[in-house]
Order: structure tokens, then sequence, then C-alpha cells
């Protein structure tokens, strides 16, 4: 049971994905929009990035569930799994 | 580098290069470990102003001031919240928190993209000349995203997002990851939202040939390099006890070997592990190995590594003989000992000999450089091959450039092998992969950026690809060092660069951003899954029909259906391509060459007349089936338009699915 609860707790890296032209007009600016989304799967979750040019939203540590929770919130596209590259 | 200048033709005709105003205000943004500032190929000597469409930065952390950069290395970030989100805070012993290069690969990448010329450049008197990167004027700007860890891509996203907001012109990648689809792939994601700003994006097409569908980076809006060898070898002979001489390759420098024959030893004879052919830490035993030559099989663990081992264990001098997955492929290294590689026929029979005569002996004879090697270039064995696994339309890779045995700048906080136990400092380093031959791409494409200022991505790429050649002078087809036959589209995509033909290519195939959205249509990509990819949303035309053929690539992959699929003997759509004149007027013809009987190929029109620059005109490709070959089966042919000055090539790839 504890490394059941323990691997639920671990936290992960995703790139959240926002539909930032379904931005509620109650949010003056975009990130307090992110900020908002973010804190309603997690109040401890920070952002690590915040992306304004190649993709609308930003990088997190999240649990697995608090992912898929945050991905089916709306104005969310997508929560992707950070991905590990290498060099050639 | 060294000798890639000349082998590419930069040497020779200067009045066709860009002028050097141009070229010093194209900015190459290089995505890797970083940077050594001290290298030489970053001395800014005789550059102007830093352009006025800067507006990055040179960030300070670990060893690393703003004063580090200057006219050449005009920019400098590192991006290390992903990888400490992960992996905990960097050890500052062990790795800079700074733009700071501990590791050498991004030095080399950003030196081979844009060094500086630097005089009697040498790896322990290898390689020595005159070394230079593509677009010698052009600017560098370093994004470190890659730490001892690897490189995160929460990390590589907010680097790209920061070179798209510093202005750069091009972005070199020699790195990759996995084959996700584009709108979950954070470098294709990226390389989108550059391309839409005007940026050119080439990355490495991987190491993992020579298997097919082995590519990364295969996003149709990413200039996908592979890699292949130069006419340079450095030869160091393995000469046996029996009075037979087998050609090798090394970099090794140092003490030399008695001159005379030592005992000989087979690795997995002096180990205890199954493995033990392979040199792996631990496994030789030194008692059977000591004061021996020993040979390691190539595989797993790294080739420097293998010497490292067998130094360890006492051996005297290795040699490192290829199996089945690299071929005859040669690729050299600064060992720690005496050593040299040898390919998969040299490395049987010498192993032959090791197994039948009681008391083998060998010595090694280190030769230095030789220059002008026939045939090259040569597909690398370990150079990705297609075909697409993500959108087998695609062909990729796009082209293939200099990636074996490249010397170019390096990090002094490491030695030449890599190792941790390599004590030896170098200012340059001769290195191979695919990550070698995407930095030459970047700063060719800098030189046509240059010179053609207002062209888009695509059409810096399909200059580049249309350009590129396919056989060598003497008409003979380019060969793939894997096989030693003659290689295929699937091997090195368009062909081989040729940087001053493509400074004037004739006609380019161009693509705008909406292009690629429609493509995205095709794959029946989702609202949200566009929007992923290209942040902002696009609206698929539900009355319209989608097909990836209609992208208008400059080269052509035919997906047919093989025996006893449906579709056999059938006519595949039309592919429609629109060309654009960017040389003077005039009329081109088509020529179509196949080795495929099955398959006809016809064009309409076949001669398209210009009268003006930047004139569109447009042509379609109808393949027919006369029969099928079986599921897994390639054919190949080429169509070229040519007006009697320019040839504007493109390969054609069938796969019978």
């Amino acid at each position: 049971a504890a490394v059941v609860k323990s691997k639920e707790q671990q936290r992960w890296t995703y790139i959240v994905h926002m539909a930032k032209s379904e931005m509620p007009a109650s949010f003056e600016h975009h990130l307090h929009w992110y900020d908002s989304s973010l804190k309603s799967v997690s109040d401890s979750a920070e952002m690590i990035y915040t992306y304004d040019n190649v993709i609308h939203g930003f990088s997190t540590r999240l649990t697995a569930k608090q992912a898929q929770l945050l991905e089916s919130q709306p104005g969310i596209l997508s929560v992707l799994p950070e991905l590990k590259y290498e060099l050639h | 580098t060294t000798r890639t200048p000349q082998f590419l033709g930069l040497d020779k005709n200067p009045a066709l290069l860009p002028e050097s105003n141009s070229e010093s205000d194209v900015i190459i943004g290089v995505l890797d470990t970083g940077v050594w500032p001290e290298s030489k190929s970053f001395d800014d000597t005789g550059l102007g102003p830093i352009p006025s469409s800067w507006k990055g930065d040179c960030e300070s952390g670990t060893n690393f001031t703003a004063s580090n950069c200057n006219r050449k290395l005009i920019g400098a970030r590192y991006f290390s919240k992903g990888y400490e989100g992960t992996l905990g805070p960097i050890d500052t012993s062990k790795e800079s928190r700074s733009p700071r290069d501990d590791d050498g690969h991004g030095t080399h990448t950003s030196t081979t993209a844009a060094g500086s010329v630097v005089n009697d450049a040498n790896l322990f008197d290898y390689a020595k000349g005159t070394a230079r990167g593509m677009a010698t004027r052009a600017r560098v700007a370093a994004y470190k995203v890659c730490w001892l860890g690897g490189c995160f891509s929460s990390d590589i996203l907010a680097a790209m997002e920061k070179a798209i907001e510093d202005n750069v012109n091009v972005i070199s990648m020699s790195l990759g990851g996995g084959m996700s689809d584009y709108y979950r792939d954070s470098v294709a994601i990226g390389a989108f939202s550059a391309m839409e700003k005007g940026i050119f994006v080439s990355c490495s097409a991987g190491n993992a040939g020579p298997s097919s569908y082995s590519l990364s980076n295969q996003a149709p809006w990413i200039t996908t390099v592979g890699a292949g060898t130069i006419d340079r070898d450095f030869p160091a002979y393995v000469s046996l006890g029996n009075g037979k001489n087998f050609s090798g390759v090394s970099l090794y420098k140092g003490n030399s070997l008695p001159g005379k024959l030592l005992p000989f030893v087979y690795a997995g004879n002096a180990s205890n592990a199954t493995n033990g052919n392979l040199c792996m830490i631990g496994t030789l035993i030194p008692q059977k190995v000591a004061g021996k030559i020993v040979l390691c099989d190539r595989g797993v663990n790294s080739r420097v590594q293998k010497g490292s081992v067998a130094k360890d264990a006492g051996a005297l001098g290795m040699v490192l003989a290829n199996t089945a997955a690299n071929g005859e492929e040669l690729v050299a290294d600064a060992h720690l000992l005496p050593a040299t590689a040898v390919g998969e026929k040299n490395g049987d029979i010498i192993k032959s000999y090791l197994f039948a005569d009681p008391n083998p002996t060998v010595t090694i004879l280190f030769e230095g450089t030789k220059v002008g090697i026939e045939p090259s270039p040569v597909v690398a064995a370990f150079s990705s091959r297609g075909p697409n696994s993500i959108t087998q339309e695609i062909l990729k890779p796009d082209v293939i450039a200099p990636g074996v045995n490249i010397l170019a700048g390096w990090s002094e906080n490491v030695g030449p092998t890599g190792l941790s136990i390599d004590d030896r400092r170098v200012g340059f380093n001769i290195i191979s992969g695919t990550s070698m031959s995407c930095p030459h791409v970047s700063g060719l494409a800098a030189l046509v950026k240059a010179e053609h200022q207002d062209w888009s991505p695509a059409a810096i790429r399909s200059a580049l690809m249309t350009t590129a050649y396919t056989a060598y002078k003497n008409g003979q087809k380019l060969l793939d060092v894997s096989t030693g036959k003659p290689a295929t589209p699937f091997d090195y995509g368009s062909g081989h660069v040729d940087p001053i033909a493509a400074l004037d290519p004739g006609l380019v195939y161009d693509l705008t951003a909406d292009d690629y959205l429609n493509f995205a249509c095709a794959l029946k990509y989702s609202a949200a899954q566009i929007t992923s990819l290209a942040g902002r949303n696009f609206t698929c035309d539900a009355s319209k029909t989608y097909s990836v053929t209609d992208l208008n690539y400059p080269s052509f992959s035919v997906v047919l259906a093989g025996t006893g699929s449906v579709g056999n003997g059938s006519t595949v759509p039309k592919y429609t391509r629109t060309v654009t004149n960017v040389g003077s007027p005039g009329t081109y013809k088509v020529s179509i060459s196949s080795e495929s009987p099955l398959v006809k190929i016809r064009v309409e029109p076949e001669s398209l007349s210009f009268s003006a620059n930047n004139e569109k005109k447009s042509y379609t490709v109808t393949f027919t089936t006369a029969g099928s070959l079986p599921s897994n089966s390639n054919s190949f042919a080429r169509l070229e338009w040519t007006d009697g000055k320019h040839t504007v090539g493109s390969p054609i790839a069938f796969s019978w699915t």
C-alpha cells in the first residue's frame, strides 16, 4: 500500500498546451488563467516555464492523476509528458 | 572544420558566395550542450557590429559571464529548469549551470555551422589545416539544453521560444528522440513555430542506421540531415604475424608500440563474461590481456570505452572489429592506447587468424592523415534511414552532408574521447554522427539565406535538395557503406548537398505555414491537435478533400498496394507540384529515369516556360502501376527539370505496402 501510495504521489513534468482563444473573459491576463487552471488540480504545483511563441501553455510537475484531471479541464488542449531527447 | 569546406566546393569561386555583409547579418541558433567561448573559432576579428535585429542575451552562470560573448558568439543562454525539476539541482562540480559547454558536442556543432577561420587546426596533428565553419561570418547564438542527464523537452521548447524571440534566422538541432506524432513532439512543435516566423530549422536524422524506419525529426517543416563520409581518412594498419596487413583507421597519438610483433588475443577468450568480446567495463581478465594487443568487437558500449577497458586490463593495444551492424564503416577515435578500427570483413579474417594460430601476433602501423579518398561521399552506416515512420508519403531524410570524422571546435573541460579518465585537452576534436552533418547544413542554409534574404525556409531547403547530387563524377551512384552497394533515396534523400549549386537552384518548391496546416488536415488531426502543433487555431475545410501528397515537397514518396492488396494495377492519385522561378527567364524540360518498369510515370506538361522572376508554374505527375511487388518492396526513380543551366532534381521512392 505504501508503494502504491508513493507511486501515486510521484510527480512528473508535463507540458500543458492551452487553447488561448478559449480563455474566459474573467481573466485579465493569460498567465492568471494558466495559474488558475493549474491550481484547480494542485495547490502546490508551480509553473516551470510559460510558453508564448512555440505554444500557448506552460510546463509543470504533477502526479499522473493531476495531469489526467487537468487534461479534462476546459481550455486545455493537451497535457503531454516530458520526453527526453538525446544528442546524435 | 577542416577539409569539408573544400569537399563541398566552398573554397572555389568565392565570387559565387554571398557578400560578407549579408552573411554577417545571419544568426544561427544552436540548441546543444552549450559553448566553449574561448575556442579560436569564436574569434570575432573583422566582424562588424552585432545585427540590429538581434534581441538576445549572453547569460551568466558557472564560469560564464556576459563578457564571454563577442561579435561572433553573440548570444548564450541555458535552460535547466526542466532538467533540474526531474533530476534535482545541478551539481556544479560536475557540470556548469551556465551556457558553458562541459561536453564538447555543442562547441563542435556551433563551430561547424559558423566558426571563424582558424589556421593550423588539428587534433594531435591529424586532419591538420585551416578550420572554418560553413558560414564563417554568420553569428552564433548558443542555447544550452542538453546536460549530463540528457535533453528534456520542456527545456528544448523553452530554448526554441527564446531563439524565436531573439530573432535567430537558422536553428540547428543535433538531437532527437522517439518517433511521436508531430503534435506530441516538442522539436516538431517548436520547429513549426520557427518556420512560421521564417526561421530555417535543420535537425539531425539520427544514428540508428542502417535499419529502415529509423529516422528522427521527420516533420516536413524540418530539414532532416543524414550523414556521409568525406575524402579523408586516418589509416592505421593491422599487421599480423602471418605477414598479412589489413587497413583500419585511428586517431591515436602517444607512446608507440614496441617495434615488433606482440602477442594477440581475442577479448572473448580473455574474459569469463558471455559478452567478453565487447570489452565492457570489468570483463577482461588482466592475466590474459596484459602485454598483448586485444581484439574487441564493436557494439553496446562506446568505442573509446573499449580502449579504456583494454588499457586498464594491461593491454598494450587494441584492434576494434566491426560486426554486421556497422559493416565496413570505419569511424576513427582518439583512443587512450594504440588502437585501430577495422571493418567487418577484415575483422572476420583477423579473427580467423586469431583462432587458427596457436601463437598469434600483431602490431599496428599508424599512417596519419590521407586525403583524396575515393569513393566519397558514401552514406554512413549509422545514418538513420527512411521510410518515414510517421508519414510515409513524405520522403526523409532530405539530404546528407559530411558527418564522419569531422574536425571542429571542442570544450577544454573534457578530453577528446569524452571519458572522465581522459585528461588530455584539445582545442579541436574529430567525431562522427548526424550531429555533425546537421550543422553543416545549418551553415550552408545561412549562406543561402544571406544570398536570398527573402526566401522562406522551404525555398532554402528546396534549393539544398534539388541541387543535391546522387552520383559520383564518374556517373556511378553514391554508395552505402553498410552494404557496399548503391544507396537509395531512403538513405540519402535528395542526395549530398552541393552548396554552390544551391545558391542558384533555378526553381524552388515553396511552402507556407498554411500549406503545412493543410497537410495536418490531411493527416486527420483534430482541431485541438492542430492548435497544439501550430500554437494557433486553424479550421480544416469540411468540404475539401485533403491529401498528404498535395504538400509541395521537393521529393516524392509514393505508397503503392503490394501483391494481394486492393489497388493492384491501378493509377494512384496525381501529384501536383508548383515550382517558382528564382533564376532568369527560360524554359525547363522534364526528364524521368526509373529503375522500375512496373510504374509508368507521366509528367504534364513536359515543359515549363518562365518569363519573369518569382513566376509560378504547376505540373502534375501521374504514377500508373502495371503490376505490383510484394509488400515492403521498394523501387526508385528520379525526376529532373532542366533549362540547360540548372538541374532541378527530385527523387521518387516507391513503397509497396
